[in-house]
């Protein structure tokens, strides 16, 4: 962004997700977008056949959050060979529900008149984190204790230079809330929350300490499974 | 006072977290 602004969800550079040799000629490449509340899946679709191609759509297979097309996808033009276009997808999140493994994984069938696709893309969970999801400190410290210590995970977060201030001004531009801070010799614990677009939240401790660039980040959550994936992101968020 | 009571909570746990 630029100055003075924040600096919002980091979005993962585009990775090809359907190789054009797989696909007879057309390639996709992608990646997942949060921007003020709104999901995208964000497309290159490229002809690399001798002909031109049209009636292009896309379903999703039932997965862990129920992500689903908002609309069709938007391909006004027919696409001509050696043609790039670049298509906006907006997600929602009350399709149907179906535990994935990975728990982020995403099945894509992509239609044209040639013929019908299908490949698979994860995405960051960060995807899910909403904008309200600042939890009131009395029942984070409630919820803390009674999540019990089995649920809890634990990472290390190396080579991370930021100070606990910055550190916590970059989450939150991905909706990872700080609650509270404290410092204890000589580390910053900064307690933070997250709620998940299925009403799912994830309480978290991040441990930094001055001049190791090693973090410990503590993960509680009654929905364990997501604990390593929500680690993912904030590797992602810091880290990018 | 809530407020008080809450900023002392966080601050134990912290403490505890660091001091088991």
């Amino acid at each position: 962004g630029s100055v003075g602004m924040p600096a919002g969800a980091y979005v993962p550079p585009k990775s090809v997700w359907l190789p054009a040799m797989k696909a007879k000629g057309l390639e996709i490449s992608g990646t997942f977008a949060r921007r003020s509340g709104v999901i995208q899946m964000e497309l290159s679709l490229t002809n690399k056949a001798m002909s031109v191609m049209t009636d292009f759509a896309i379903q999703f297979n039932r997965n862990s959050f129920g992500l689903a097309p908002a609309g069709p996808l938007q391909v006004l033009t027919p696409l001509s060979p050696n043609q790039t276009i670049e298509v906006s997808l907006p997600l929602s999140t009350s399709g149907p529900v179906m535990k994935m493994e990975p728990l982020n994984n995403l099945q894509v069938a992509v239609k044209n008149n040639i013929d019908v696709f299908y490949f698979s893309c994860q995405y960051p969970i960060s995807l899910l984190f909403v904008e309200d999801g600042k939890m009131e400190r009395q029942v984070f410290l409630a919820t803390w204790k009674d999540i019990p210590n089995d649920n809890e995970a634990q990472f290390v977060i190396k080579d991370c230079h930021l100070n606990s201030d910055a550190a916590s001004s970059k989450l939150q531009g991905s909706n990872i809330f700080t609650i509270a801070k404290r410092t204890v010799d000589n580390q910053d614990m900064l307690y933070q929350s997250i709620k998940l677009t299925n009403g799912i939240w994830v309480l978290t401790e991040l441990r930094v300490q001055g001049g190791n660039p090693s973090y410990t980040l503590s993960v509680k959550c009654r929905a364990s499974e997501v604990s390593q994936f929500v680690y993912q992101c904030y590797e992602l968020v810091l880290k990018n | 006072e809530l407020e008080d009571g809450l900023d002392e909570a966080f601050s134990r746990l912290a403490k505890s977290r660091t001091n088991p």
